[in-house]
C-alpha cells in the first residue's frame, strides 16, 4: 500500500540545513496497525508528513498503491489528502475560530456530503472520542486533551482508508489514551483501516502489531510486536 | 507559599457555562516538588493558570506568600508572572516569528538584563534542555518535542522561585523526559525552587514527592509519594 524507497528529506529554507530523514526504506501493507518510535527530533513527524502527502521527499521515491507520488497531479494529491488519509497532527492544527463540531465537519465538505450527513458523522466521531459534550466549544475553550481528541475525530469522521496519527495520546491520561488505542484497533480490525501512529509510549506501541524505530533520521529497527 | 482556599472557576463566556474547578483547597510550601494528575478535562490546566496568576478564581481565595492575589495591583501581578514564576504551557505558546533563542530571551527583557547577559542565560537554558543545536530555528522549524523543550527553557532561564509545568514531557521520548524531570529535581534540590508539574505519566509523578489528583474539578486525593 505505502512504500518509501531510499527516502531522504532535507529542510533547507532560510539558510538552515537539516537532514531530517536519510535512506529510509519502509513497506506498509493495507490493513496494518503499526507504531513509529524514536527520540525527539529523530524524524518521525517528517516521515508522517511524507506518508500523508503533506510534503515531498528530497530524494528517493514514495509509492502509494504502486504509483509514484511525485508524478501525481495536484488534484490527485488533494483527493488523497482529503478523502483517503486521515491525519492527526502532533500540534492538532485546529481552526481557532471554529467550534469542535465545525472543525470535524470541514474535511467532510470536500466529499460533497449534504450538511445533515456531515453533521451526523462529525457528531458521532466526537462522541466516540468522548468530547460529545463540547461540540460548541472553540479550541481555546477546550482542554489540551480535548483538543487532541477533536483532532482525532476530524481524522476519522470521513472513514479514510489510512489513519496517520502523530502522537495521538501525548496529552491524554492513561484511561482516555486506552480508549483511543482501542478505537484504532477497532477500525483496523472491523474496517480494515491501515493505522500508523507515532508514539513515545512503549505500552501504546505494544498495542499495535509492529514497531518501527527511528534515530537521527534513519530506520534502526523494524519488527513485529510479539504475540502477548 | 501558595494556598488555594475554597477555590472555584467557572468559564462563562459566549453562553457556555463550565464549572472547571470547585471547592479546591491546596497548600504548597516553598521548596516542594509535586505532581498534579487527573483525567483529561478534570481542571488541571485551569488550576495551573490560577496558581500562575494568569487567571482569577470565580470564588474562594488564592494566597501567594500570605497575600490575597485579588488585592494585588496589576504591576504586582505582572512582576510575579514575569520574574517569580516560570510557566511551561501545555501548548507551548511560543512566538511563531521569533527564533528559539529569541523566545527564551524575551522574558529576561522584563528583568532589565543587558543583552549579552540575556543571550548567555537563554543559550545556557536551551543547552540544558538539549536544543542548543536549534537556536536559530523558528517554532515551525522545530519538532514537537523541541518546541516543548524551548518552552521549558523559557520558563527556567530567569531562575524563577516557582516553576509551573503543564505536561512538560507529553511530547518527549522517555529518555528525554527523564532528563527534564532530572532537571526539575536538580533545581528543586540545589536551588530550592518550588516545582509543580501536571503529568499524565505515573512514572514521572513518582519522581516527585507528592501527588495531587483531580476529578471533575475537585481534589480527590493528595498524598506523599512513598520513599522508594
Ligand atoms: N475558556 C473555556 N471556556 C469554557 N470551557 C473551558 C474553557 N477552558 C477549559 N474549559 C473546560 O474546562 C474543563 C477543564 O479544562 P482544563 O484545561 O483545566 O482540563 P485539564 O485537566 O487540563 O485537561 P487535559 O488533561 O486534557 O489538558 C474542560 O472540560 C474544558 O472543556
Ligand atoms: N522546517 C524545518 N526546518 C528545519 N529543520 C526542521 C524543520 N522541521 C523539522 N526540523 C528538524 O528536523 C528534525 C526532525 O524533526 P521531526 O519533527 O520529524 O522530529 P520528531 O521525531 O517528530 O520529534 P518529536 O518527537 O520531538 O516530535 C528536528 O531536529 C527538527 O529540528
Ligand atoms: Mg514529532
Ligand atoms: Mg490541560
Amino acid at each position: 500500500l505505502l512504500e518509501l524507497q531510499g527516502v531522504g528529506k532535507v529542510y533547507g529554507e532560510s539558510g538552515l540545513s537539516v537532514a531530517a530523514l536519510r535512506g529510509v526504506d519502509l513497506r506498509v501493507e493495507a490493513g496494518e496497525l503499526l507504531s513509529i518510535m524514536g527520540p525527539s527530533g529523530s524524524g518521525k513527524s517528517t516521515l508522517m508528513n511524507l506518508l500523508g502527502c503533506l510534503d515531498r521527499p528530497s530524494e528517493g521515491r514514495y509509492l502509494l498503491e504502486g504509483r509514484d507520488v511525485a508524478l501525481l497531479t495536484d488534484n490527485e494529491l488533494a483527493e488523497i489528502r482529503n478523502r483517503r488519509i486521515g491525519f492527526v497532527f502532533q500540534t492538532f492544527n485546529l481552526l481557532p475560530r471554529s467550534t469542535a463540531l465545525e472543525n470535524v465537519e470541514l474535511p467532510l465538505v470536500y466529499r460533497g456530503l449534504p450538511a445533515a450527513e456531515r453533521r451526523r458523522l462529525a457528531r458521532e466521531a466526537l462522541e466516540v472520542v468522548g468530547v460529545g459534550h463540547r461540540l460548541t466549544h472553540r479550541p481555546a475553550q477546550l482542554s489540551g486533551g480535548e483538543q487532541q481528541r477533536v483532532a482525532i475525530a476530524r481524522a476519522i469522521a470521513g472513514n479514510p482508508g489510512v489513519i496517520l496519527a502523530d502522537e495521538p495520546t501525548g496529552n491524554l491520561d492513561s484511561r482516555t489514551g486506552e480508549e483511543i488505542i482501542a478505537l484504532f484497533q477497532r477500525v483496523n480490525r472491523e474496517l480494515g483501516v491501515t493505522v500508523i501512529q507515532v508514539t513515545h509510549d512503549l505500552h501504546r506501541a505494544r498495542q499495535t502489531r509492529r514497531i518501527v524505530r527511528l534515530r537521527d533520521g534513519r530506520v534502526v529497527d523494524d519488527r513485529p510486536v510479539p504475540e502477548a
